[in-house]
């Protein structure tokens, strides 16, 4: 494709990336440092601040789900699952709104429906876990659309397995953030994720790959004009791609450990839906 | 199609987020 097609692209990713991702990584980026005035987010560093926080999120009309269990709701011992609560109705939420960047991709509504589901299924949660890289730093990361701010330290202070859910996101996220991708980089990243001719049970592959070498033709050409002075950028970005699949497959099978030994737990019909059979 | 219901109605447009 002509230079120009692939740049149209780039701007078109761009674009649909800023309709439907209510936190960018630059506004991310601007709360982390310390640019936003008044609006600091609020910390969440111990279970007193946890709790402050959890009325915060619910004053800031956060979509709560009905499958939460009432019963154990005031119990300390709970706090971990009613957090792992409000963190599921979000992840759905940002499931939706994935789907939504998705049908974007030029071609990708044309695919079979079967074959969109898969790459959805397969992909959602290499792309959730991609979206929360430019939330973090060394110390902790932005939730509930960058209002909170919930501590590294905090995080692995949780019971087991919940303090373990974190750390792996936190170690992949920082060397991450060292390629120092924009949110227009990170567009078109997303898609090239989306748009993987690999994953279990496509029915049709080959327009997948078509539109997938398009897309990464447009990343190549956008990463060389953003970032002329990074060398290999290309290169280490799809290196990447290896790391994800091996941090979902580790969440997948701690939430399958987590639906076996807590009782209280129930997972988002959605996420349920996304986990099942997947690794 | 059963086993991904909401993953299709999300891309054929027939879930709001107040559905999910």
């Amino acid at each position: 494709p002509e230079a120009a097609d692939l740049r149209a692209l780039s701007r078109h990713l761009y674009e649909a990336y800023l309709k439907y991702f209510p936190l960018t990584k630059a506004k991310a980026r601007a709360i982390l440092s310390g640019k936003t005035g008044d609006n600091a987010p609020f910390v969440i560093h111990d279970m007193k601040s946890l709790m402050e926080g959890e009325q915060f999120i619910n004053c800031k009309q956060i979509p709560t789900q009905e499958h939460q269990p009432q019963t154990s709701c005031n119990i300390l011992d709970a706090v971990e699952l009613r957090f792992f609560h409000s963190c599921q109705s979000r992840s759905a939420e940002a499931v939706r709104e994935v789907t939504e960047f998705a049908k974007s991709i030029p071609g990708f509504i044309n695919l079979d429906l079967n074959d969109q589901v898969t790459l959805l299924k397969y992909g959602v949660i290499e792309v959730l876990i991609i979206m929360m890289a430019p939330l973090m730093n060394k110390d902790g990361t932005l939730i509930a659309y960058g209002q909170i701010f919930m501590t590294r330290e905090f995080l692995k202070s949780l019971r087991k397995p919940f303090c373990q859910m974190m750390e792996p996101k936190f170690e992949f996220s920082v060397k991450f953030n060292t390629l120092e991708l924009d949110d227009s980089d990170m567009a078109l990243f997303l898609a090239v994720i989306i748009l993987s001719g690999d994953r279990p049970g496509l029915l049709n592959v080959k327009p997948i790959e078509q539109l997938q070498e398009t897309v990464l033709h447009a990343l190549e050409l956008q990463l060389k004009l953003n970032h002329p002075d990074s060398l290999q950028l290309f290169a280490k970005l799809l290196q990447k791609m290896t790391d994800l699949r091996q941090i979902v497959t580790d969440h997948v099978h701690l939430i399958q450990l987590l639906k076996k030994t807590e009782v209280d737990m129930c997972l988002h019909p959605l996420l349920q839906e996304i986990m099942k059979d997947l690794y | 199609k059963e086993k991904h219901k909401i993953l299709h109605q999300l891309l054929q447009n027939s879930t709001s987020p107040v559905d999910l």
